[in-house]
């Protein structure tokens, strides 16, 4: 059954509500399906394993609005208002993904039009345009030593390809120009043919 | 400093600083983060080769000598928080898996929350000091996720106030538990206790498997590494096989449910207790989650800032790969998404002390839907980090499969979490049991609290609530 959810899409806590109904169809679903298997009299073990892969997706749904729940509080705790602001846009970038991804629930619950999934879809593209401006902060903010991060790929100061040079030099095999095995196997393999 | 990531630095519209003490929880707790860390980075006892250059046992060694230096070195600083003792680990072996992890996050939170006062008297403090070396032995080379079907006994003997620990099969030979092959001289077994010819189902036992002083096995116990993994090359997962193997009475962890001398069993509060150390664990997964995702962000991001392929505009330079959509939509929410978890992860941990606090003073009430959150947000947070750090690791192209990135690593190192303390598909099943349970009340008639309160909303479709 549809429910009177009026989502507004950039509005972190309406879609938070979407979400929560999107749990709660699945849920209902489930149970409705177990229900069903039951009354075929199958016994309750027999029951609750044809229903298991309805079992997964409701609690994945559970789960899901469970973060969303939590990561839209979040925002309000922030204080700084630049970082609440670019904190804000992962937060919509999170849920809009999430409800992309997931389009099928949120459509057949009635929950989205498909008119809004098509918004959803364009906002998600604009939200990565506004989010690449901070990308690099934002990973910086995780505040990664280079030694804990541990790559050479990811190092601070991005000087990636003079030091990924000189880590393969570091390599066992480079240990001797020549390696042992040419002379025990390849050269005697050179000489017989 | 590469001229790129100077210009996407400049350019931001916040500052970092003040995010990272958001994550933090505030600027004091990054301080002494980064002052824990500098302890580490600057003690060149804790320097070593890249370990991506050394062999299984050299890694194994590496992490074994550093472990051993660490919990010196955690003395000498006065570092006794769980949360900094944590910090400092990791900064030690670098987000590693370490052969001392389980004694130092199963064994010694097992005794402090399942031993009664006597046994942390004789084990506590022995361990904190690491005579005694402790691993959790649960899983079995057959036996998995459905811990009720754990095949090792141990059985009481009334005549000598012993417990007989067995492994009746090849199947219950105990498998995978980390420091188990060749560090550990302890280990917390879980085993279905049998007394007065009952099965009384799972229980804790402390039991010695090696020599003190000489770190032989002992009679009776075989122990030993399972070989080669996946990744995880610095840990000895072992096997622990149990023949007829005694123990005295007082080596079952008694705190909730206890033997008399006689040989009577006396139930606990909630059987649930004896899974209090896993839904700890559980707990913390979402936060390693939220740790594997953020570092797998970083890395790509930054890389893709730095690394500039094909055209986008004829005769134009190559632009940074950050500036295709297409890269943009398979890091953005990745990125997105460590955040969320992050955030989760640190609610988890506090929801977890708190309920714990309520626990001992006899409130289980919000034990289920912890036990349900915990299995549910484990599973769903590692599988979609687990998919996004693989996804990180593509997106950076070919370099992205040389361990030089980082990435290779990271994955072999998170990916377990996918499958241990509970398979996933099991552990989304259990909170599904939760959810159903909650549905039924919410059909006949009462309401529900916590995570499930929306399960109050819905329309009153009467289903004839069985229980499943």
């Amino acid at each position: 059954a549809a429910r009177p959810v009026s989502v507004l899409i950039n509005d972190p806590v309406s879609l938070v509500e979407a979400y929560k109904a999107r749990a709660a169809w699945l849920v209902e679903a489930a149970a409705k399906n177990l229900q069903a298997e039951l009354n075929h009299r199958k016994s309750r073990e027999d029951a609750w394993n044809v229903t298991s892969v309805d079992l997964v997706r409701a609690s994945d749904a559970h789960c899901h609005y469970v973060v969303v729940k939590l990561f839209t509080a979040k925002l309000s705790e922030i204080s700084n208002a630049a970082v609440r602001a670019v904190v804000t846009d992962l937060c919509l970038l999170y849920m809009l993904h999430g409800i992309s991804k997931n389009a099928g629930d949120f459509l057949q619950a009635g929950i989205l039009t498909n008119t809004q999934v098509n918004q959803v879809n364009q906002r998600v593209k604009e939200l990565l345009a506004i989010i690449r401006l901070n990308a690099v902060a934002l990973v910086d903010s995780f505040d990664f030593s280079d030694n804990y991060l541990g790559s050479v790929l990811g190092r601070y100061d991005g000087n990636v390809y003079e030091n990924m040079f000189e880590w393969a030099k570091k390599s066992p095999l480079n240990k001797t120009e020549v390696h042992e095995s040419f002379y025990k196997y390849l050269k005697p393999m050179q000489a017989k043919l | 400093m590469n001229a790129d990531l100077r210009r996407e630095r400049a350019a931001a519209t916040f500052q970092p600083e003040l995010l990272t003490n958001v994550l933090d929880g505030g600027a004091e707790r990054t301080r002494r983060r980064r002052e824990i860390e500098a302890l580490v980075i600057n003690d060149p006892d804790f320097q070593h080769e890249d370990l991506n250059f050394l062999s299984r046992s050299q890694r194994y060694e590496q992490a074994i000598r550093k472990s051993s230096l660490m919990v010196m070195k955690l003395r000498e600083h006065g570092i006794a928080d769980p949360d900094e003792i944590y910090l400092f680990k990791s900064f030690v072996h670098r987000g590693h898996p370490e052969p001392l992890d389980l004694h130092l996050g199963m064994f010694l939170p097992t005794l402090l929350t399942q031993a009664t006062p006597e046994q942390q008297d004789r084990f506590f403090m022995p361990s904190w000091n690491l005579e005694i070396i402790g691993t959790y032995a649960q899983t079995e080379m057959g036996h998995g996720s459905h811990i009720r079907g754990l095949e090792t006994t141990a059985t009481y003997d009334p005549a000598t106030q012993e417990f007989i620990l067995n492994s009746p099969t090849v199947t219950s030979i105990k498998w995978w538990p980390g420091g188990l092959g060749k560090s550990s001289n302890h280990a917390i077994v879980l085993a279905q206790l049998y007394t007065q010819g009952q099965c009384k189902g799972l229980h804790a036992f402390i039991v010695p498997i090696r020599q003190m002083g000489t770190h032989e096995p002992l009679p009776g116990i075989t122990v030993g590494d399972i070989g080669p993994k996946f990744g995880y090359d610095e840990i000895d997962n072992g096997y622990l096989k149990m023949d007829n193997f005694r123990i005295p009475r007082e080596n079952m962890l008694m705190k909730y449910a206890q033997v008399e001398p006689d040989g009577t069993y006396v139930k606990p509060l909630s059987d649930k207790l004896t899974y209090g150390t896993m839904v700890f664990i559980r707990s913390m997964i979402v936060g390693d989650s939220a740790r594997a995702l953020s570092r797998a962000c970083t890395i790509a991001i930054r890389y893709s800032a730095v690394r500039h392929q094909s055209e986008l505009k004829a005769g134009e330079p190559e632009p940074q790969i950050l500036d295709y959509q297409t890269q943009q939509y398979k890091l953005f929410p990745l990125l997105a998404t460590a955040y969320a978890f992050h955030f989760v992860g640190t609610y988890m941990k506090d929801t977890y002390r708190r309920i714990s606090a309520d626990i001992i003073e006899g409130d289980l009430s919000e034990l289920p839907e912890l036990h349900a959150l915990s299995a549910g947000l484990k599973a769903f947070s590692s599988w979609v980090a687990n998919a996004g750090v693989e996804e990180c690791r593509m997106a950076c192209g070919g370099h992205g499969y040389s361990r030089c990135s980082g990435l290779p690593d990271i994955y072999v190192t998170f990916t377990p979490c996918c499958t241990y303390e509970g398979e996933n598909t099991v552990m989304m099943l259990q909170t599904a049991r939760f959810l159903i349970k909650s549905y039924m009340q919410v059909g006949s008639g009462q309401r529900v609290t916590g995570m499930v309160s929306y399960l109050n909303d819905l329309s009153r479709q009467h289903i004839q609530p069985q229980h499943v």
